[in-house]
């Protein structure tokens, strides 16, 4: 039996939009220690992993770990039927080939149920090696994502310079070029608008914006996004999911030929 | 010019 509970169902919500964007279907690892799902996209430039732990829960069991496969535009519609406030649970017997979302309204008024067919993916998952990077940037989630939006209308690369006076982020097109330049901010009383950068050696990598812009649809999850890298690896670009886990973002560096 | 390379490239099958 697996049981897993939120008194909010907006955070469901956002974590699904946090990655329907980016993949179409995923599987979702549900053992003792929680929720995991580690995806690439259809191109193999991205990969996307999720932890959702089960201590974040407001009720969790698992009596034996399963995988879920589950198609995320099917998800998406059943989440839209919750309301943000409504509590949910995710519900599957051991070995079921379907999963049940319940929600249920704050004065129990309203319990509505919708099960959904699982699928199986068969996906592989890959070792993440643990990286030291040369350059780890902090900053509020909702500038990267103004930046990067920004950005994206004069080219389909961005080039992210990070050195330890600020970072900066350049694009060139047909139009022009464009660059914006973050410096770190020594605003110790907002934490939360405050630009750090932490720097063992520069690092100048080039990313494709539409990735980019993909990952920020998990702006909503976190104030604040960390981006990590190191020349000739994959950016991370994390969101931390209060009291309950994180999304990462790894994409793939464009490089010389 | 600058290629896109995959995660493959980097993250070895488990």
């Amino acid at each position: 039996m697996f049981e897993a509970r939120l008194t909010s169902a907006a955070t469901l919500k956002k974590v699904l939009e946090a990655v329907k964007e980016l993949l179409n279907e995923a599987s979702f690892d549900c053992s003792d220690s929680g929720i995991q799902l580690q995806a690439m996209d259809n191109s193999h430039v991205s990969l996307v992993s999720l932890t959702l732990r089960s201590d974040g829960f407001d009720k969790y069991r698992c009596d034996r770990s399963l995988t879920m496969g589950m198609n995320l535009a099917s998800m998406s519609k059943i989440l839209k039927c919750a309301n943000n406030d409504d509590t949910v649970t995710i519900k599957a017997q051991d070995d079921a080939d379907t999963v049940t979302f319940v929600f249920e309204s704050k004065k129990q008024e309203k319990i509505s149920d919708y099960e959904m067919k699982l699928m199986n993916l068969d996906q592989e998952h890959l070792g993440i090696p643990e990286t030291d990077f040369s350059c780890v940037i902090r900053m509020p989630s909702v500038e990267f994502a103004r930046i990067v939006r920004d950005l994206a209308q004069f080219g389909e690369t961005v080039l992210i310079c990070c050195t330890k006076e600020g970072v900066k982020f350049s694009v060139s097109g047909d139009v022009g070029s464009a660059n914006v330049k973050l410096a770190q901010t020594n605003n110790f009383d907002k934490e939360e608008e405050s630009v750090s950068i932490e720097m063992q050696e520069p690092v100048s990598l080039s990313f494709a914006c539409q990735y980019l812009i993909s990952f920020t649809k998990a702006t909503p999850l976190s104030p604040r996004v960390q981006l990590s890298m190191s020349s000739n690896v994959p950016l991370v670009v994390e969101y931390e999911i209060a009291e309950l886990g994180y999304i990462r973002y790894y994409l793939a560096p464009k490089i010389e030929d | 010019d600058k290629n896109q390379s995959t995660i493959g490239s980097f993250f070895k099958k488990k």
